[in-house]
């Protein structure tokens, strides 16, 4: 068993109990700046976690971060558990983590999809959805990213429940999606949400479900593009970013394009990179790589979000 | 546990809207089983599908028919995850 965060290794992939061992082990070492918070329980009832950064304060804006909603995705709890070591280890010394964690809230999911993850350990490593029964089919599962109540069951997104994006029978069926809106909407001072996923390189925002271009497409437009340069300035890595809808295609019901319509303005996806062609199987010692190149993009969208208060 | 032996992924990259609506197509032919990995959007971004082994000579025919470009980012997707697993056991260790 891993015997504590600091020796934890972030090269390699985890199963989830290692991840969930892991959790308590960085927050018994992270001096109460970091808590472990359970939002809900899956369908196959295993708890769903979120990881508190606060430095104090009541209902203090915050921000949400995402990772693997789509079981198959590994490279990104993997990268979120490097993530959440570099904040703990950088404040107090970095001035944008200082900063940001004096001000503001930070909640990490690091594994959405705990069902999904889990089946893709055990069962079939290329599982995406959820591992949730419906009525009327015996195929299992809804991918969570059609589920949110953003246009849903409309365009870019499966009504049949075999499909890898099947929407589900209604919104928010799925526990694990349930968790997250109950969560956001009750804190109810999120100012930023942000869905990570992988591979193909890709920093996208709203809209996914129509062409029309949200209120603050110009201000969006510009943050992302500052974020992937910084990105790629650390490993060359290149992403493009956009609007969802054109800059891959049309998807209905996905959590960001939800969120942005619940009044969250920094509302953001991140496709992390496959440099190499490996797709879902990215190697693990791209791990860390892609783990430095995507903290530094994020805290540049994290630093204009703590910049620019609305 | 399934298994993946013999199953190809194919980067597919599509030149006009006739041949991304025909790449689209597959995604309703379900008994090919086709997974993709990136979905079709438009002429000149890749398209990413996972074919079972059983179905990776029929697949490319069709693309080669119709005049499709593609290449094969993966031979054997079942090598790759042994690799990944040997890595995991390797680090527990």
């Amino acid at each position: 068993k891993e015997r504590n965060s600091q020796t934890f290794n972030y090269a390699s992939y985890h199963t989830l109990d290692e991840i969930y061992t892991w959790m308590d082990s960085f927050v018994a070492s992270s001096s109460g700046l970091v808590s472990k918070l359970q939002i809900g329980t899956t369908f196959e009832n295993r708890p769903i976690y979120v990881l508190r950064f606060s430095t104090g304060g009541v209902n203090r804006p915050a921000i949400w971060i995402n990772f693997g909603i789509h079981a198959r995705e590994w490279i990104s709890p993997a990268t979120s558990l490097w993530f959440a070591n570099k904040l703990v280890s950088e404040y107090g010394k970095d001035s944008s983590v200082s900063s940001l964690l004096n001000t503001m809230d930070l909640y990490l999911e690091i594994v959405t999809n705990p069902d999904g993850y889990s089946f893709t350990h055990t069962n079939n490593r290329m599982w995406r959805k959820t591992r949730s029964n419906h009525a009327g089919t015996s195929c299992k599962g809804v991918d969570p990213n059609r589920n949110f109540d953003a246009n849903f069951g409309g365009p870019g997104a499966s009504g049949n429940a075999c499909s890898s994006t099947y929407y589900g029978p209604y919104v928010n069926s799925e526990k694990e999606v349930k968790a997250i809106v109950d969560f956001v909407t009750n804190h109810g001072n999120f100012k930023s949400f942000i869905d990570v996923h992988s591979y193909s390189q890709l920093l996208m925002f709203p809209y996914g479900y129509t062409s029309t271009k949200p209120k603050d497409y110009n201000e969006l437009m510009e943050l992302s593009k500052k974020s992937i340069t910084a990105l790629a300035s650390v490993h060359g890595t290149k992403y493009r970013y956009g609007p969802i809808l054109t800059t891959i295609y049309q998807s209905s019901g996905s959590s960001i394009d939800w969120a942005y319509d619940q009044g969250i303005k920094y509302a953001f996806c991140f496709e992390l990179r496959d440099t190499g062609r490996y797709g879902f199987i990215l190697p693990a010692n791209q791990i860390i790589a892609t783990a430095e190149e995507t903290y530094v993009g994020l805290m540049e969208i994290l630093d204009h979000v703590r910049l620019n208060p609305y | 546990q399934k298994t993946f032996i013999g199953d190809q992924v194919l980067r597919i990259t599509v030149n006009n809207e006739e041949q991304l609506a025909l790449v689209s197509s597959l995604q309703e032919q379900e008994h090919l089983n086709i997974d993709f990995w990136l979905e079709p959007s438009k002429p000149l971004l890749p398209i990413d599908i996972q074919v079972p082994r059983e179905h990776v000579q029929s697949v490319k025919a069709l693309l080669e028919f119709n005049g499709v470009s593609y290449s094969t980012l993966i031979e054997d997707l079942q090598a790759l995850m042994d690799e990944e697993e040997k890595e995991m056991v390797l680090s527990h260790h």
